[in-house]
């Protein structure tokens, strides 16, 4: 019984009622396809404005976006993105507070399209994305956004995750911002112990050794007992799959390979590792403090093999133990915890005296017994809460001099705090020198990010690895050369099969780790592995097939999933050329790389843009005869794109600030039976008529 | 895939095999200097069937339409949606019976059927689409190709297909009653098929066309067609699924 407040609720709603939302995502080895369809109704006779809105992963591409409204299909397209003029002086304070805006996003991206509705009519919205889920922590994370913003009446979450290995770990985790239930299901007993069905959020699991199934479809009264503003927050699926001794797993499809290589039961490599922390003014507070935990806790984790140091830097740059790195010895920990206890917040932020002192300490340390740390890691973790205000305040010599002084003889991994960082600064700086970035959000637990960040690169298990494959039999292959792979993660290539006929193709690993250099390799069957591929794809399609009343979520895309995986980690690497390029020629042709290649994948990338016809409504509620010319769909994601063009080439483009969803290409221009018409066609039932067919043609057997 | 070319002036059809790789795509009308209209179609690879000591079979995945008069228009078909790309972009599903046009270029689908498409009037291909509910493993979803109406294309059109539309053909050197319909399996030497001034030793077959809806006899011509094309069929293998490049 739906209870008389949700009822009143429902209908002192002005705005169109959202019937219906309903998420599928299927992920095909890490490969996640997500379908979205939102159904929407105007009861009133006016025409009313429909918003919908959606918050895709930060990591994902929009691949496709199709609104029908009154009966019209309504298709959207990715374009390249029109390059604009740059501003006038007047101007270029803006990009400088949008900028800053940027940078505090969350690790999602809004996707919003407002379209009118014609009265007593409805809207169908449908949006598409796809992600490659990264291996972190030793588990792969989707995360589901539900924040439809007001109650739906009929919400359904599904997630289909088909492994070509067995599903080791699956949990389903309470909903991030909500109260709900937690399922735990690990191997194949999973599926005897189901949700608790007094539970007031129903979530159902399915499974067996390679699939499982996940269904979350709270009913309009659960929905209202964990929130009535449609705010439910985000539903988390954490899931790892069974890792190969060897060279790891190949799968082949339609002339394309990818290999996930993450090989476990390896001894861990001692590392050398320093710690540069910002300890200016604004780091006084909550900041300094949960930075200070943080460390604490990861002096604990160090381990004896491990050599390490701390640099504070603001006005002044402090070095705890000058001009060497310590032992991990319970004398020295002590110290060490000393010297980040009397850490105190003050003065400006010297980004490029840190850096620098960090990398002097390192370098010193490594060039003085070169062969004794041959078979050890070295890296910075760096650590700032702000933009360099103190010292070398340019950004491209702060990273010119970077690059210098690591002279890549070791890796920097940088962190964020807050709004007020130079985020690109520390990106590049992270991907000039094999490290990575992270954020941590204003409001986040700090100290629990940054020793989630810590444990994600704490563990090195090989190091300089390269991975060959039969020469000759490959191209196009994606990022092959690795500085690290630390435990719990996961080292994902992508590659075209240039000999399709070969029987196996060659695959060789060499690596360093602790005390030795490890060549794995082996030979792949590639038409068994084809075969393997195609079965799994086929039962992620059987697995979603069944009822699926949305958008499909595999289909021919997945069909192709090899391929798209390709394309994807194509994209995202020629974005990250393009942010590291040095030159403008250099610059340009990453970008044209990868714009080419978003058109290819229909991904709405940072170099593409989303364009989508708009129906026009007319003043008594109905549909206006002619349509307008297709127009960028105005999404929060491609504003900020356009934002982020108008920015000076040093801030242009950033990668993760302009996601696309990705429209699926399985759109429903049949789905409408009765007469529509679109820009320049016109779609009808056809009259059916018998053709007369010559013989001349090409078909199967 | 299997081909049938149908040669109405000589009342003779023949028919042969292209053996591609998977992934490959072919070129399969190619007349993109006079109608403007270029064919490819991109193979899928299956396995043989269990037990048989055949290659792995091949057919085709997606059959791309490049239209480029009076409008450029990219038509592409795969056995679940036919993508429209002029001026916009519709994306059709093939389980959807529904008819496009726009200026000259019509495109017609018969839910599950078929896609028809027709350019100025006077060019028309049908593309059969083979979905199957309980597929085998050396089954996929795919599609046929049929030339429907070929008055538009020219006479320097090409590709595996088309380059027979205007030719004539002549069967020599039959071996005691051995002909078209006769019984050829007393013949011990190969009728011999005349085609551009070129000898190409063929057999009797009979072939399943429109979805197995009729058998076709025909001469057939073995190895990928050696001979009875220009070529090998290595030169009909495009680089993407929209090249227009015409025969060298």
């Amino acid at each position: 019984r739906v209870p008389r407040q949700v009822k009143s609720m429902l209908t002192k709603e002005t705005k169109p009622h959202i019937q219906e939302l309903s998420v599928k995502t299927t992920i095909i080895s890490r490969y996640a396809f997500t379908a979205v369809s939102c159904t929407m109704l105007n009861r009133h006779s006016s025409a009313a404005e429909g918003v919908f809105q959606f918050l895709i992963p930060k990591n994902a591409y929009v691949s496709n976006f199709t609104m029908i409204i009154g009966g019209r299909v309504y298709p959207s397209e990715v374009r390249p993105k029109e390059k604009k003029v740059k501003q006038g002086k007047g101007d270029e304070a803006k990009p400088k507070n949008k900028e800053k805006g940027e940078q505090s996003e969350p690790e999602v991206e809004v996707f919003r399209m407002g379209a009118s509705i014609p009265g007593r009519n409805r809207a169908m919205f449908m949006l598409t994305y796809e992600e490659l889920l990264q291996r972190r922590l030793g588990r792969y994370e989707h995360v589901t956004s539900l924040r439809p913003l007001q109650l739906v009446s009929r919400l359904s979450v599904d997630v289909t995750i088909v492994d070509h290995s067995t599903i080791t770990h699956l949990e389903v985790l309470p909903l991030r911002n909500g109260k709900s239930n937690t399922a735990v299901a690990s191997g194949a007993s999973a599926a005897k112990t189901p949700a608790k069905p007094a539970l007031p959020i129903s979530t159902v699991i399915k499974q067996n050794k390679t699939f499982c199934r996940i269904t979350f479809s709270p009913n309009i009264v659960q929905q209202a007992k964990i929130t009535t503003s449609g705010m439910l927050g985000e539903f988390v699926v954490h899931y790892d799959v069974e890792r190969e001794l060897g060279i790891g797993d190949i799968q082949v499809l339609n002339g394309h390979f990818v290999h996930y290589f993450a090989p476990k039961d390896l001894p861990v490599v001692p590392k050398n590792v320093v710690f540069v922390i910002d300890t200016s003014a604004s780091m006084l507070g909550t900041k300094i403090k949960q930075t200070k935990d943080a460390l604490f806790t990861i002096l604990r984790d160090l381990r004896p093999g491990d050599r390490f140091n701390f640099v504070s830097f603001s006005n002044r740059i402090k070095v705890w133990q000058p001009n060497r790195l310590v032992p991990v010895t319970p004398l020295n920990v002590r110290d060490a915890k000393k010297f980040i206890y009397m850490l105190q917040p003050t003065g400006g932020t010297d980004i490029n005296g840190g850096i620098q002192t960090g990398s002097s300490l390192l370098s010193g340390y490594l060039n003085a017994d070169p062969d004794a740390n041959h078979h050890s890691v070295s890296l910075i973790i760096f650590l700032t809460d702000g933009r360099p205000t103190v010292g070398e305040l340019q950004s491209p010599s702060i990273l010119s001099n970077a690059r210098t002084a690591v002279k890549e003889q070791f890796c920097v991994f940088t962190i964020g705090m807050g709004n007020d960082v130079d985020y690109r600064l520390l990106e590049r700086m992270a991907l000039e020198n094999c490290g990575m970035m992270r954020r941590i959000h204003e409001d986040s637990d700090a100290s629990t990010m940054l020793k989630g960040f810590y444990d994600e690169i704490g563990t090195p298990l090989l190091s300089d690895i390269r991975v060959n494959y039969t020469e000759d039999s490959v191209q196009y292959v994606t990022q092959h050369l690795f500085t690290n792979y630390f435990n719990g993660s996961e080292i994902v290539i992508a590659g075209k099969l240039t000999n399709q006929s070969a029987d196996s193709l060659h695959v060789q690993v060499t690596a360093s780790n602790s005390d030795k250099s490890i060549i794995l390799e082996t030979d792949v069957a590639l038409r068994q592995r084809e075969v393997e591929t195609e079965r799994h794809v086929k039962e992620a399609a059987a697995g979603v097939g069944s009822g699926d009343t949305g958008v499909g979520t595999t289909g021919s895309v997945a069909d192709d999933f090899v391929e798209r995986v390709w394309g994807f980690l194509s994209v995202k690497e020629g974005l990250r050329s393009r942010l590291k390029s040095q030159t403008s020629r250099e610059r340009e042709g990453h970008t044209q790389q990868a714009t080419d290649l978003s058109l290819t994948y229909h991904f709405l990338t940072p170099l593409t843009s989303l364009v989508v016809e708009k129906p026009q409504v007319l003043a008594d509620g109905t549909m206006a005869e002619d349509t307008p010319t297709p127009t960028p769909v105005p999404t929060e994601t491609n504003k900020k794109a356009a934002s982020a063009n108008e920015l000076s080439d040093e801030t242009e483009g950033e990668e993760d600030t302009a996601q696309g969803l990705h429209l699926k290409k399985d759109q429903p221009g049949g789905q409408s039976s009765r007469i529509t018409k679109t820009t320049g066609k016109v779609v009808k039932r056809p009259v059916q008529k018998s053709i007369t067919i010559s013989k001349t043609s090409a078909d199967g057997d | 895939p299997h081909f049938v070319v149908e040669f109405p002036l000589s009342k003779l059809t023949v028919c042969f095999n292209i053996n591609g790789e998977p992934g490959h795509i072919l070129r399969m009308v190619s007349d993109h200097k006079h109608s403007g209209v270029t064919v490819n179609g991109k193979l899928i690879g299956a396995p043989a069937p269990a037990g048989s000591h055949k290659q792995q079979r091949t057919y085709f995945s997606t059959i791309t339409i490049v239209v480029n008069r009076p409008k450029r228009s990219y038509i592409e078909v795969t056995p679940k949606k036919v993508i429209l790309d002029g001026q916009d972009r519709l994306v059709l599903s093939c389980d959807t019976t529904v008819s496009v046009e726009s200026g000259g270029l019509a495109v017609t689908i018969v839910g599950k059927s078929t896609v028809t498409v027709t350019i100025g009037g006077t060019i028309r291909f049908v593309i059969l689409v083979h979905q199957y509910k309980n597929p085998a493993p050396y089954q996929r979803n795919h599609l046929g190709f049929y030339i429907s109406n070929s008055k538009g294309l020219s006479h320097d059109c090409h590709g595996l297909l088309g380059q027979f539309l205007y030719e004539e053909v002549g069967l020599a050197e039959l071996s005691g009653n051995a002909t078209a319909t006769g019984d050829h399996s007393t013949s011990s030497r190969s009728p011999i098929l005349k085609v551009k001034g070129r000898s190409v030793p063929v057999v009797q077959k009979t072939r399943r066309i429109y979805s197995g809806r009729q058998s076709v006899d025909c001469w057939f011509a073995r190895n990928n067609a050696a001979k009875l094309i220009d070529g090998q069929y290595e030169d009909y293998v495009v680089s993407h699924l929209f090249d227009t490049g015409d025969w060298p």
